[in-house]
């Protein structure tokens, strides 16, 4: 772990005396491979290592009586508090139905994370609608409706011949009809160069304005984390990021990767493929899974 | 690179950086880039364009010695079993490979190896109609292997030349996941010999590190024989194979660039490390 690591080093330092700047330089090192091996991308390494150098050089970890453990302290402190506190707050709207919308990558989780989110919010009293605007993937909508069924939440389709903004408008009509107060929007997997499929959820977006966006990631994605949460913010914007399969072994650093490019929260966690699968983000808890 | 007029430590920490990028890991780039080192100093390389050119040579020299091609079995049916975590694109490449085999003039049956997930039973179906081949399933929820006893009994029936078997994405850590695609494999074993003839772990190019993860479990599980490498469509590099062929001498086979059926194409070492420059 890095913590054995760093009282190795530090044990081999301390017998040279006192420690000097290159000394620092090899402890960081340690702290950047960490990092790197749990998928945190190299630009936020970087800057990550040297905001963690600033602050062990300001508290003088050599005149500290146990200089590995001060370290492991700012290092473990400083990516608690770049992930942001513990915000799973989603934004309601004022007059009902408020309008979730969730997009991202090819597989990361999204149609599954609808089921999971409106069931959470159906627990909290909540009267949820899940909208089939997937048109594309074959059986999507059908995954959708099974889901609905067994959660016993109403599913609005309009067959996958529609336009989805066609869809999502239809949604907030029937939303109000059937006396939902929250609709639910599953999106089309895409790429973040596609931009036929980024144009089209900017219209979803110009059409229904959803009060809450969010990016599913998938917590095994490796340096691409960042390209592509900050192409869905560029062209898109989003609101925040649920974070899914965390019930892997993935160390999840593109937690730090996404929230330092987009400076998003990240409100909830997928933990397996059951539809109460799904928790509040914990940041000391990730924090402590990407060091290993 | 072609910036650059000499070969100096900033350039080569530039070139192991554009392999970490590409998600190489740190060991296995810098592995790499130490080999290079050795190697430049021997030929006394000056030239950084030249350096470049003899790191793709060592990235390629990774997949040498390696089947290319899927294994055509003597008789048939030969049977291929697609493996992998949750969302990696498996159900998606049976249909892609199903097209492929079927336009060779092969009769290939499919089998509906996912009974669990929600409606992944009727997205292979509606690949089985869009490529036009028979397709095997039973009731959601039933037992994988006895869907799978069902297809390999009904492709030796109707003399089909594949048998491709779709299985449900799990997350390699998951014991008794692993241990009912091992039952799978068994049962896959027990009715043809040296069957499957692939198993393929279908790997996502966006995923990180937890690749080599996967891939090792999955081998101790079912033995691999291939990966395909899917949505190399995207930006992502997938240079995390090159790690895997490395340590486990697993061989990608085949890469997914697109959604469609056509979007399936032959492993290309020379494509894949010119992308990794890119
Ligand atoms: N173990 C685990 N599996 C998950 C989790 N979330 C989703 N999955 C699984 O991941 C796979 C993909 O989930 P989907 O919900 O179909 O993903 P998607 O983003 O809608 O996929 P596309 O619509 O094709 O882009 C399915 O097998 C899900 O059961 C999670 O938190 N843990
Ligand atoms: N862009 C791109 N998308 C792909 C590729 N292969 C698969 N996909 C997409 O990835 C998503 C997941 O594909 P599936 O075939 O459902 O994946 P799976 O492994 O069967 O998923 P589970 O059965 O839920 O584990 C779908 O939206 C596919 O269209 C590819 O090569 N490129
Ligand atoms: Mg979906
Ligand atoms: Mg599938």
């Amino acid at each position: 772990s890095l913590g054995e690591k760093l009282q190795g080093i530090f044990k081999n330092l301390k017998r040279k005396g006192k420690l000097k700047e290159q000394d620092v330089d090899s402890v960081l090192r340690e702290v950047r491979l960490a990092l790197l091996e749990a998928d945190v991308n190299l630009k936020v390494v970087k800057d990550f290592t040297k905001q963690v150098k600033e602050k062990a050089v300001g508290q003088e970890i050599w005149n500290s009586l146990t200089p590995a453990q001060l370290i492991i302290k700012i290092v473990k402190d400083q990516l608690t508090e770049l992930m942001g506190s513990a915000n799973s707050k989603l934004t309601f709207a004022p007059q009902p139905p408020t309008i979730l919308m969730l997009i991202g990558l090819q597989g990361s989780g999204k149609t599954t994370t609808v089921a999971k989110l409106s069931n959470y919010l159906k627990k909290q009293g909540r009267n949820p609608l899940m909208v089939a605007a997937d048109v594309y993937r074959p059986a999507a909508i059908h995954q959708l409706q099974v889901l609905g069924e067994q959660l016993k939440i109403p599913v609005f389709s309009m067959g996958d011949k529609q336009d989805p903004v066609n869809v999502c408008s239809g949604a907030v009509k029937k939303a109000v009809g059937l006396g939902c107060d929250v609709i639910i929007i599953d999106s089309a997997g895409r790429l973040h160069i596609d931009e036929d499929l980024m144009e089209e959820l900017k219209n979803i977006k110009l059409k229904v304005r959803p009060h809450e966006i969010l990016l599913v990631v998938d917590s095994m994605i490796g340096q691409e984390s960042v390209n592509v949460a900050k192409t869905f913010e560029d062209q898109v914007g989003i609101d925040g990021v649920i974070l899914t399969k965390m019930d892997g072994d993935a160390r999840g650093g593109a937690a730090l990767s996404v929230k330092a490019v987009t400076g998003k929260p990240i409100k909830f966690v997928g933990i397996g493929e059951k539809t109460d699968a799904l928790e509040p983000f914990y940041p000391e808890r990730i924090a402590s899974r990407i060091l290993g | 690179f072609s910036m650059r007029k000499k070969i100096d430590e900033e350039l080569w920490e530039e070139l192991e950086e554009v392999l970490i990028c590409s998600d190489m890991g740190v060991h296995t780039s810098n592995m790499i880039i130490e080999d290079l080192k050795k190697k430049a100093r021997e030929l006394k390389i000056k030239e950084p364009e030249q350096l470049v050119e003899h790191l793709k040579e060592r990235i390629k020299e990774c997949f040498s010695n390696r089947e290319l091609g899927l294994f055509t079995a003597e008789n048939k049916p030969t049977i291929y079993l697609m493996v992998g975590v949750n969302g990696s694109g498996k159900t998606t490449t049976i249909g892609k490979l199903a097209r492929r085999l079927k336009n060779s003039g092969n009769k290939v049956i499919i089998a509906a190896g996912d009974t669990f997930r929600a409606a992944a039973i009727e997205q292979l179906d509606v690949w089985a109609q869009r490529v036009g081949v028979e397709i095997i399933k039973n009731k959601q929820g039933s037992d994988p292997a006895s869907v799978c006893f069902d297809a390999i009994q009904a492709s030796k029936a109707r003399g089909a030349d594949y048998l491709i078997i779709d299985t449900a994405g799990r997350l390699q850590t998951k014991y008794n996941l692993m241990n009912e695609l091992k039952k799978i494999g068994k049962i896959i074993s027990r009715e043809v010999s040296d069957a499957p003839h692939e198993t393929l772990l279908v790997l996502d190019a966006t995923t990180g590190q937890n690749s080599l993860s996967q891939a090792k479990l999955f081998n101790d599980t079912v033995s691999l024989t291939g990966i395909v490498l899917t949505k190399l469509d995207g930006t992502a590099k997938g240079g995390m194979i090159v790690a895997i062929e490395n340590e486990l001498g697993v061989p990608v086979k085949l890469v997914g660039v697109g959604e469609t059926m056509e979007d399936l194409q032959d492993f290309d070492p020379q494509a894949f490390t010119d992308a990794l420059f890119s």
